[in-house]
């Protein structure tokens, strides 16, 4: 564990965390991608089928239980509870998103370090995380809304990429023969979208900002 | 497991 990789998990845990209690503390989802937020639980539930096989640290354990835990929490909410479901922006939220559930299933299949059930789902997870932030991105084109998705989650969930792959460089160059060719080439697509996502999301808070100036 | 790379990143 290096430092870089440890302020990744910790503004990654922020972000979810953090989009979590201001949804439950404002009772309202407008502006946040249901199905950007379902592909996340399904990242995190099938990246961790290992909970059951393999121990590693009680570190990771426990990360692993709470990111399966607030994803699947975040998406209960924005389905079930009864006064935040009303505010979910249902007729924006239109992205196909299983064709990016089966393209990611589909390249799992083709490459992944090992032909087994748990390393098949272990490459789709990463891929699917790598697109996950697409139905959002698109939510956020259409609305323009910005209210919700607050500028701290955004900013937590950028700088748990950059630091990934900043622990990666790390690696590489401390660790003999580290390569993650997998997750470190999801890592960058995923860090390009996002950077494409952060574009969008500037564009729109700015833009709100202007439409505040006193009448 | 031997030979088996455990995945010791979230």
């Amino acid at each position: 564990m290096n430092v870089f990789r440890l302020a990744g998990d910790m503004t990654h845990l922020l972000s979810i965390l953090l989009l979590l209690l201001k949804i439950y503390a404002t009772k309202s989802c407008s502006g946040v991608s249901r199905k950007t937020q379902e592909l996340y639980a399904i990242v995190f539930i099938f990246r961790y089928l290992d909970l059951f096989t393999d121990f590693i640290s009680v570190y990771n354990t426990f990360m692993k239980v709470v990111f399966i835990a607030s994803s699947l929490a975040i998406v209960w909410c924005m389905r079930f509870h009864p006064v935040v479901r009303r505010s979910y922006d249902r007729e924006l939220d239109t992205f196909r998103y299983f064709f990016l559930v089966g393209a990611s299933f589909a390249l799992a299949l083709i490459w992944h370090e090992k032909f087994s059930v748990q390393e098949v789902f272990w490459a789709f997870s990463i891929y699917l995380e790598a697109v996950a932030i697409l139905p959002q991105l698109v939510l956020l084109q259409r609305s323009g809304n910005v209210d919700n998705l607050t500028g701290q989650y955004v900013f937590f969930l950028g700088a748990y990429r950059a630091f990934y792959i900043l622990n990666w460089i790390y690696r590489y160059l401390t660790e003999p023969r580290f390569t993650r060719w997998i997750a470190g080439t999801s890592g960058v697509v995923q860090t390009a979208l996002y950077a494409d996502f952060f574009y969008y999301y500037f564009i729109s808070w700015k833009n709100n900002s202007k439409l505040k100036l006193p009448a | 497991p031997l030979g088996q790379r455990i995945h010791d990143e979230l």
